[in-house]
């Protein structure tokens, strides 16, 4: 299976137009291997990325250095994987 | 689970756990439920469809789908809900009842079989289909990209590694194929809802153009009122708006086809998001969200009994 340990999601709140732009951006530096789970679109809606652990830094310094406000959705997307296959196992031994 | 009245709907499941309660379901209940396999997918797995039906032939009806992306498992967990719903409500709800009186619902649980499956064995984030995109290394096309409303143009992406890739041709993918011969064959549905997942949106045509719907007041009213409703329970809090507008431009989607094809009501759905979990939704917010979402389905399947055309 796929490991998705030390990857983040990260949500961006684009205060205006330009930095939505900025954002869209991103989306076509391909070897950041950036998963748009919520794309670009407008300044009222959040986007979310998921960002693997190599790129982790590079994305932060790009939205940090273009003044765009980000919080950390998952801090970790394998954690909450691990405790979603716990889930069903348990149901199933159940 | 041995009947559907003992399966955990407050669980994600396999797709095999899914097909063995479609064949409960229709097992404990066959005057009301049956199963149709309206084609099968790129990897050759069974494309179920739920008829719901209380008799007549080719009676005007109303189809819902979850799970086009794989990883919105939110979405298929949810159709599982729905279809026991159904059979609960039936004779039991006023409106329901009212509305399987005179019309047949579908339900496809599964749009998307090969890459909800390759999903729970490889890569829990895979959105799209399973086919091979010849002279690329990168597998799989979005099928809300793939439909034949706009289909290549802004809004969807040529790039067969990109996860909003269109496809070489429109109907190119199976599970979509399927779903257009049905419907056309079918030649009266009159609702048509898509539902997918995360943004807490109910959106209506058009995504590939800034162009208003013939019938946009009027969807956007009955987007308003289902909005309402869905909130009502748990104080979800929805917007709502054709596709381009209110979230961005996409061509190639379900519903943009669908009302193109002359289902007035066709709107499509993104179910709940919390704010700190996304696709990962936990399970044990399956049924409250498939509660919420219900009662927008019901708003949107009751004006469509009232309001024929």
């Amino acid at each position: 299976k796929e490991d998705f340990s030390g990857h983040q999601v990260l949500r961006i709140s684009a205060a205006d137009e330009a930095q939505v732009k900025k954002v869209r951006e991103l989306e076509d530096l391909k070897h950041l291997q950036l998963d748009f789970w919520r794309g670009p679109s407008r300044p009222s809606m959040p986007i979310d990325i998921r960002v693997p652990f190599p790129s982790v830094q590079a994305v932060k310094v790009f939205l940090e250095s273009n003044g765009i406000k980000y919080s950390i959705m998952i801090e970790d997307v394998q954690t909450l994987l691990d405790e979603e296959q716990e889930q069903m196992l348990a149901f199933r031994s159940r | 689970a041995s009947s559907t009245d003992t399966f955990n709907y407050a669980t994600y499941h396999t797709l095999e756990e899914i097909n063995q309660f479609i064949d409960l379901l229709v097992a404990e209940n066959p005057n009301l439920v049956s199963k149709i396999q309206i084609g099968s997918s790129y990897e050759g797995r069974p494309l179920n469809v739920l008829k719901f039906s209380t008799g007549g032939t080719n009676r005007p009806a109303i189809w819902l789908d979850t799970g086009i992306h794989a990883r919105e498992w939110v979405t298929h967990a949810s159709g599982v809900w729905f279809a026991k719903k159904i059979i609960e409500d039936y004779g039991q709800d006023e409106t329901l009842t009212a509305i399987l009186d005179s019309l047949d619902i579908f339900l496809e649980i599964v749009v998307n079989p090969d890459g909800y499956a390759y999903s729970h064995s490889s890569n829990r984030m895979w959105r799209k289909t399973r086919s091979i995109n010849a002279g690329s290394s990168c597998v799989g096309v979005d099928a809300n990209r793939n439909w034949d409303a706009g289909f290549g143009l802004s809004g969807s992406s040529s790039d067969p590694c990109s996860e909003t890739y269109h496809g070489e041709y429109a109907n190119s993918e199976v599970e979509v194929q399927a779903i257009v011969d049905f419907v056309n064959s079918h030649g009266n549905i009159k609702a048509f809802v898509s539902i997918h997942s995360y943004s807490q949106l109910l959106l209506y045509p058009y995504g590939y153009t800034t162009a208003r719907a013939a019938d946009q007041a009027e969807l956007h009213e009955l987007a308003k009122t289902a909005v309402d409703n869905l909130s009502s329970l748990y104080g979800t809090e929805y917007e709502y708006g054709s596709i381009i507008t209110t979230i961005y431009e996409a061509s190639g989607t379900t519903v943009d086809w669908t009302y193109n094809s002359g289902i007035k009501y066709s709107y499509t759905m993104e179910l709940r998001d919390t704010g700190f979990y996304g696709f990962l939704l936990p399970a044990k917010q399956i049924v409250p969200t498939a509660q919420e979402t219900w009662l927008a389905l019901i708003t949107i399947m009751d004006y469509t009994l009232k309001h024929p055309y």
